[in-house]
């Protein structure tokens, strides 16, 4: 299969890293072989799941032309491997921004280690900025996390301008795989008015399956494990269950 | 008075632009002379603010030199004016950040029209790039929300060693006015958590006002409107006075 996914949404706080990091632990728990990059300067989804310390990070493989497989390292997931991120990340941004060649770097690092892995997907930071272009250039497709709220809304029209603009020359089959609604929050009018409008424009692509708000997702950071692990018993597991079935289902049509 | 108040944390989602909003439209509800500007491409705070359509924005006063003043529009609250963004301002981001004399950019505009206002209000990207680096370079002090959730605080050591370099040489007398603890669930122990680890690690730092977490706060930008004239009822303006004053206390000293 080996499918490259990028999960973008410039609006900060909306659930990619979330999503990022509990959709590749359930599909590494579907048996499958993923590889998660850490493409944001935060370095959140490094600290969930990287279980040991690391020394080179994806800025290395950016700025200094180190293998991609050099950095990767275990997670505390069977099944799942990280490329780690690190702040260095923000310099290799500047760096990519000033070299039309530099934008296709991620996707070379990629090519070398593309089939030991079926999915990989590239958490990114929130911004339309040369990381997250180099992401969606590296990608076959991309997932977008919107909290049900009403900023998350408004930018996705950027957002897709710019793949669409991305598609016409750089990368001519970047899918859209969907959006994914999240922090939906049943008590509240207005997640249900988001969720009407978003369906409403965006139609088929919108998921089915929702991730509601859980305490348990904004706990499990700090226990650097995800939800499967970190609240085995807790109902949310079922909800990523059925996201990642979803996920599969829409990748195959 | 003039004070230049910078808010930032390059946490995404954490309430910048709602704190940035609703703390502008408080002090300008409290008689004094306030100025917004929103230096976010995605442009959130424009778009609660500004009543008119804008064809200026900050964007034009950092890559053509407009003036400032030529750019401000009047906001839905009396006293309370904006600068506006736009998505250009991406590109101003990229150009800030190849050139050092850029970093006074932001500086030097608001030198010209610092004294028709009483406070500047800087709203901020989630990131600690150039635009950000600007803003840090044109402020008295900064101000910083924190949801009370886990990667908030994680970021906090990067965020506070950027302004502690900048503090070296660029801008000696930049002040850290504090942390506001945001989005606060009285009924979940990771907020409790989150306030004890951040109260022990920053002490005297952390304003004693929390904005809880409140779905009336994320009605209000659809409805274009600050807290206090969507909800003009609702306890949550009370704890935004309570907010201003201690924001006001704090400077004093
Ligand atoms: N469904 C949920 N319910 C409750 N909390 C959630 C949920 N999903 C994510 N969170 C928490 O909300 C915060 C924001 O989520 P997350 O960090 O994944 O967003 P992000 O889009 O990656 O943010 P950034 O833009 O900074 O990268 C985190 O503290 C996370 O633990
Ligand atoms: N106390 C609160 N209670 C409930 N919702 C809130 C609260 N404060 C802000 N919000 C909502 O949460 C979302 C995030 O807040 P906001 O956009 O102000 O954060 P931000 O830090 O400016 O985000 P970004 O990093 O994208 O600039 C928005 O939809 C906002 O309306
Ligand atoms: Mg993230
Ligand atoms: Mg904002």
């Amino acid at each position: 299969v080996n499918t490259v996914i990028t999960i973008a949404n410039q609006k900060g706080g909306v659930g990619k890293t979330d999503l990022a990091v509990n959709l590749s632990s359930l599909l590494a728990g579907m048996g499958r072989r993923v590889l998660l990059i850490d493409f944001d300067p935060q370095a959140n989804a490094s600290y969930y799941l990287a279980q040991d310390e690391y020394k080179l990070s994806i800025a290395d493989v950016l700025l200094d032309g180190i293998p991609l497989e050099e950095i990767i390292v275990k997670s505390c997931v069977k099944g799942l491997d990280i490329a780690p991120a690190s702040i260095g990340l923000s310099a290799a941004q500047l760096r990519l921004a000033s070299d039309v060649n530099m934008q296709f770097k991620l996707k070379k690092a990629l090519s070398a280690i593309k089939n030991h892995y079926d999915y990989i997907l590239i958490d990114t930071p929130p911004s339309l900025g040369p990381l997250t272009i180099n992401a969606f250039t590296a990608a076959d497709g991309i997932l977008v996390p919107v909290q049900t709220h009403f900023f998350p809304i408004h930018g996705l029209s950027d957002l897709l301008k710019t793949v669409d603009e991305l598609r016409e020359v750089i990368n001519p089959n970047l899918r859209f795989y969907g959006i994914v609604l999240t922090m939906y929050d049943r008590r509240t009018s207005l997640a249900k008015e988001v969720q009407q409008v978003v369906t409403a424009r965006f139609n088929g692509k919108v998921f089915k399956t929702v991730i509601p708000v859980c305490i348990k997702l904004a706990e499990a950071p700090s226990h650097r494990k995800p939800i499967t692990l970190y609240a085995p018993n807790n109902k949310i597991g079922k909800v990523y269950t059925q996201l990642a079935e979803e996920f599969l289902k829409r990748l195959e049509n």
